[in-house]
């Protein structure tokens, strides 16, 4: 039964895009489901791009309120660290390996794309809303994932992000707080200014019977990788680089207070409040950098303790 | 072959004992402790 | 000209039948290619070209062979002839290989063994040729000077699983490994290898020699931290001297990484890998040897 998710039925997905029950909803779409084979092709793109973004499409379908990622695929794309575009070589491409794909028997549409925000956090810049709104405008059901392949190995855990867009001018309700995330100093201006023009949808793994034997097989790799693995060693430049960028919004916070020095007679208590969340953040910022290294820290100690530590 | 296998893994033991390591291993300690410091 | 060219073609058709091949190439050689004295098309040329290379070919002599695809590489690209195509292919390969360029002619008999059709005009492609040219693309590898384009060919090599079947995997997993290849892996070896592979160079080793001293010599530089050079010597199965030689070659073009103390006469391999990152390696090797155990624990019911 676990395989029936992997069962693509062409009538029913024809009726659900006949219907368009989105199109009266902008919220409709709330869950993603993600195969496991989807999720490692996409992670390991991102991290074959380095600092460089990289993007890609997914394939899949639609079961109610729910896409259900079954495959992914790499795009030609050159990215640069602030964007990326699918020139018109790509959407040849995307012709081509969709068409090529049904002949091979593979009866998926692309549901989505995907793209790398590496080390700076899963949140969709200015440019992503305006290509996902575009895309939802024409090619629905359509999603937008996004992944941080440098956190992915600094948290331990992969870093993503699946995200959908309002319509132009469409006010949402107030948002649930989403899980916090550290957005750095030079992205918190594009973030700020469009992060209420999309929201988050909820993100479930599923796999298959053949991905779970694999995956067992599998586990004599992972167990020796988890003990042999540092996050110390690997991440040190995107560690500096956190670092860098809280120093630098403490010097912000303190160029502000300083300002307002004689702000608490006459600021408004708003603004006090806000200085103290900023302040707030910076600091949340911090702890979470320190974890993560407490934490390689400690991986590093029981290794020493297990490995070394052993006399004859 | 059983106990031989066995034997060469326990001689194996300490992975590594080289002073660079050592002084590897307490540079990357300190740097730890010293961004928790600050953190602090 | 139109009856010479005939009267030389059927000397040269004679001359393959007694299998002097370089006679039937002269013979052709004679034919004029380039005569503004009548129409000659290009795949004419181009057909003329390689039948004399590879008649040339037949008899081991790349120099007058590499005159001729010379010519026909110009022809080829517009060429739309698939099996003349392939016999270009074929023919520049084995110049190359005969000329010891090993690692582009392994990149050629590579591309030439993952040909997908079986059939190309009323040429069949059978399976051992292919077979063939996955061979002579691993020895050819093999004969290469070590250094990062190698390790580059014998990755996608090694990872290419009809490599698996060849009588060649086992050296070719060896080197892959960066295992000490012994001297009786290295003689089988040589008994596959050509004439040409074979031949001695100016310091009195054969190619093979070079590459399996070299290989074996980088096998070393991972397993040991030092070595004496009469240590090293007897572990290569060359004099000291020619060990040390070898090695401060190796050191010079940094192809290995090391320093080398005369008067102690020992070389120290050193390992730019950081330390930290060493341990992790040392753990992996640990790990895998107690999973090792616990399998042939499991293996035997324990």
């Amino acid at each position: 039964s676990s395989d029936s998710i992997f069962y693509f039925d062409d009538a029913a997905q024809t009726k659900f895009l006949q219907d368009k029950p989105w199109v009266n909803d902008p919220h409709y779409f709330k869950r993603v489901k993600i195969s496991a084979l989807a999720l490692l092709k996409m992670v390991v793109h991102a991290r074959s791009g380095g600092t460089i973004e990289v993007m890609g499409l997914m394939q899949g379908k639609t079961d109610g309120d729910s896409i259900i990622v079954m495959d992914a695929f790499a795009l030609p794309v050159e990215g640069t660290e602030t964007r990326v575009n699918a020139q018109a070589d790509a959407y040849e491409y995307m012709v081509d390996y969709s068409t090529i794909n049904k002949q091979a028997g593979r009866p998926e549409n692309v549901v989505g794309w995907y793209h790398s925000h590496p080390g700076y956090g899963c949140w969709l810049s200015g440019i992503d809303v305006s290509t996902q709104m575009l895309n939802q405008q024409y090619q629905e059901p359509f999603l937008a994932v996004v992944i941080d392949p440098t956190r992915t190995v600094s948290a331990g855990k992969v870093e993503i992000g699946a995200f959908r867009t309002y319509p132009e001018g469409y006010k949402p309700p107030d948002e649930p707080v989403s899980e916090y995330q550290t957005i750095p100093l030079n992205k918190i201006e594009d973030f700020g200014v469009h992060c209420k023009q999309y929201y988050a949808l909820d993100i479930t793994y599923f796999k298959s019977s053949l991905d779970c034997h694999l995956l067992d097989l599998l586990w004599n790799k992972y167990w020796v990788n988890t003990l042999s693995s540092s996050s110390l060693l690997g991440n040190g430049d995107y560690v500096a680089g956190q670092i860098s960028d809280l120093a630098e919004k403490l010097e912000q916070a303190e160029n502000q207070l300083a300002h307002s020095r004689f702000g608490p007679l006459m600021a408004p208590p708003q603004r006090k409040k806000e200085d103290d969340s900023q302040l707030a953040k910076i600091t949340r910022d911090s702890a979470k950098i320190t974890v993560e290294q407490v934490h390689g820290l400690m991986s590093q100690v029981i290794k020493d303790i297990l490995f070394n530590s052993v006399s004859q | 072959s059983l106990l031989r296998q066995v034997s060469s893994l326990l001689r194996r033991l300490p992975v590594i004992e080289s002073g660079k390591f050592q002084d590897d291993f307490l540079m990357e300690y300190n740097d730890t402790l010293l961004i928790t410091y600050l953190a602090m | 000209e139109e009856q010479v060219l005939v009267i030389r073609e059927k000397l040269a058709e004679l001359y393959e039948s007694e299998q002097q091949w370089s006679k039937a190439a002269q013979m052709l050689s004679g034919i004029d290619l380039d005569s503004c004295m009548r129409m000659i098309d290009d795949t004419f040329r181009l057909s003329k070209c390689v039948q004399i290379a590879r008649l040339y070919l037949e008899d081991d002599d790349a120099y007058n062979a590499e005159a001729f695809i010379n010519k026909a590489s110009f022809l080829v690209s517009s060429s739309q002839h698939e099996v003349l195509n392939l016999q270009y292919k074929v023919c520049y390969a084995r110049i190359l290989d005969l000329k010891r360029k090993f690692l582009e002619a392994a990149l050629r008999y590579y591309d030439i063994s993952q040909i997908e059709k079986r059939q190309i005009e009323d040429e069949e492609i059978d399976e051992e040729a292919l077979e063939q040219a996955l061979s002579a693309a691993v020895t050819c590898t093999i004969l290469a000077a070590a250094g990062p384009q190698r390790s580059r060919v014998l990755a996608t090599l090694y990872k290419d699983e009809r490599c698996s079947k060849l009588k060649i995997y086992p050296i070719l997993q060896k080197v892959y490994l960066e295992r000490i290849l012994r001297k009786p892996e290295i003689d089988a070896f040589a008994e596959e290898l050509k004439g040409h592979q074979k031949a001695l160079l100016p310091d009195n080793f054969t190619v093979l020699d070079r590459a399996m001293i070299e290989h074996n010599l980088l096998s070393a530089s991972k397993l040991y931290k030092n070595i004496s050079f009469h240590e090293l010597g007897t572990l290569l199965g060359i004099p000291p001297p020619k060990a040390e030689k070898i090695a401060s070659r190796m050191i010079y073009e940094d192809r290995m990484k090391g320093s080398i103390d005369q008067v102690e006469a020992i070389i120290h391999f050193e390992d730019d890998t950081e330390e930290l990152e060493q341990w992790d390696q040392q753990i992996v090797g640990v790990c895998q040897a107690l999973n090792d155990i616990l399998d042939s624990m499991a293996k035997k019911g324990f």
